[in-house]
């Protein structure tokens, strides 16, 4: 891997969005990656639909929570992802709104990466940003910074967040996971949270995946 | 061994106290181990949660332990202030016998280096008291007077205002004591989180079913090229 990576500065991260009092990280968590994964392959940055996910995927249970595997074989048995545009989001589940004529986006499988970190940073720098899960741990009132808890703390057994990492690298020699989250830009780093890389901190390489579009 | 189904092993449950205090106890006679009888820690508060699978339980326990410094009366400095630890224990609880398999314990102090205007400095001693400072409430009905302002928060009652600052006030002991528990350069303090329960946190924002093993895909294929 590169020493450094950042897919913000390469345009293919859309603005950070804000999930509301809903547990719909997931949804937020697989559009970032599919949005990234569409610019790569397209070279043009979509913000994708959230809201399609919780309506229509019946897979998740919407703000009550889901799983990116899941997410990603939804749209690929939907037909794709329409833009935030064509169908906002709401912040709580709807019936579903689908229509097939206002799909932007597609994708064709969905993979699992590796849980070594220096392969996902490789994966990462070449591929494009990755869909992980996490630990929450401290983000409640994390402000600034690189996120270091202790293990036993931040277990990766009690994995309760699903994020997107879009860069790494050094601040002051400490490594680091520049992840997006969506909690709105007043929250964190404008948005951003940044964890120490390389320790498995919080479990964020117990869960990486992404889409694959051809 | 057989194992249970899935749905009745996975899930890591939060415990109730009763259930939690054989493992405390064990991780607490564990770390006394070896220590002279006047020097032994006492256990403060626990909480923690536990995962089941077959028949064995693990216990993810987090505890505060008091110790004193000083054990012998005739030369101790009064009054002998008490040192706080707080613990995160990992024990195995298998057929009925119990090991640790991870112990980390740090001094509930350190220092805060965060020069913004809602610093948790003034609040540090409070992590070494058993009681709040006298001027606690008034410096923190200052430091919620200024997060209502900013998140521009409204609250249904009075009643509601002083709930919420009362959970504003743990959540800012909370906070600090994450601070002092992190090892990388994060600080934590006031965000627009500041006025939920940690339950409530859990329940609107995170998402319990990423604890559900997700199904499985194609491994990607490794990342070779320079």
């Amino acid at each position: 891997a590169p020493p450094e990576w950042d897919w913000r500065k390469k345009g293919a991260v859309t603005k950070v969005k804000d999930q509301g009092m809903c547990g719909s990280c997931w949804a937020f968590s697989v559009t970032g990656n599919v949005e990234g994964q569409w610019f790569l392959k397209e070279g043009t940055l979509l913000s994708l639909s959230e809201q399609e996910l919780l309506d229509c995927d019946k897979m998740d249970k919407a703000c009550l929570g889901g799983l990116p595997s899941s997410a990603y074989m939804a749209i690929k048995s939907l037909g794709g992802l329409e833009t935030e545009d064509d169908y906002k989001y709401l912040g709580h589940m709807e019936a579903c709104n689908f229509s097939e004529e206002k799909v932007k986006v597609y994708i064709n499988d969905s993979v699992d990466l590796s849980q070594n970190e220096q392969k996902l940073a490789a994966w990462l720098a070449k591929k494009g940003p990755i869909s992980v899960a996490i630990n929450a741990f401290g983000m409640q009132f994390y402000r600034h910074g690189i996120a270091r808890p202790l293990r036993p703390l931040c277990s990766p057994w009690f994995i309760d967040h699903a994020v997107l990492i879009v860069g790494y690298g050094n601040r002051s020699d400490i490594p680091f996971w520049a992840i997006k989250n969506s909690w709105g830009t007043d929250w964190g780093e404008e948005g951003y949270y940044y964890l120490h890389r390389g320790s498995g901190a919080c479990g964020v390489n117990t869960m990486a995946t992404s889409a694959v579009v051809n | 061994r057989p194992v249970k189904p899935r749905a009745a092993d996975s899930e890591a449950w939060e415990l109730a106290p009763l259930e939690l205090l054989e493992p405390a106890r064990f991780a607490l006679e564990m770390y006394n181990r070896g220590r002279a009888a006047g020097k032994r820690a006492m256990l403060g508060a626990v909480r923690g949660r536990v995962r089941r699978a077959g028949e064995g339980s693990l216990y993810s326990l987090e505890a505060t332990l008091e110790e004193t410094p000083c054990n012998d009366p005739t030369v101790c400095q009064l009054p002998v202030s008490k040192k706080t630890l707080l613990c995160s224990f990992e024990i195995l609880d298998e057929l009925g016998k119990h090991i640790l398999l991870r112990r980390d314990c740090g001094p509930v102090d350190t220092k805060v280096t965060d020069n913004r205007n809602w610093t948790l400095n003034s609040f540090l001693p409070l992590l070494n008291k058993d009681s709040f400072p006298q001027d606690f409430s008034v410096k923190m009905t200052s430091v919620f007077k200024e997060f209502v302002t900013t998140y521009n928060r409204t609250y249904d009652s009075k009643e509601e205002t002083q709930w919420r600052l009362t959970v504003f006030a743990r959540n800012m002991v909370r906070a600090q004591k994450i601070q002092a528990l992190d090892r990388g350069t994060a600080q934590y303090g006031v965000t627009k989180f500041s006025d939920l329960t940690e339950e409530e946190f859990h329940t609107i924002y995170l998402n319990p079913l990423l604890r559900e093993k997700h199904s499985k895909m194609h491994p990607a294929t490794s990342v070779n090229d320079p």
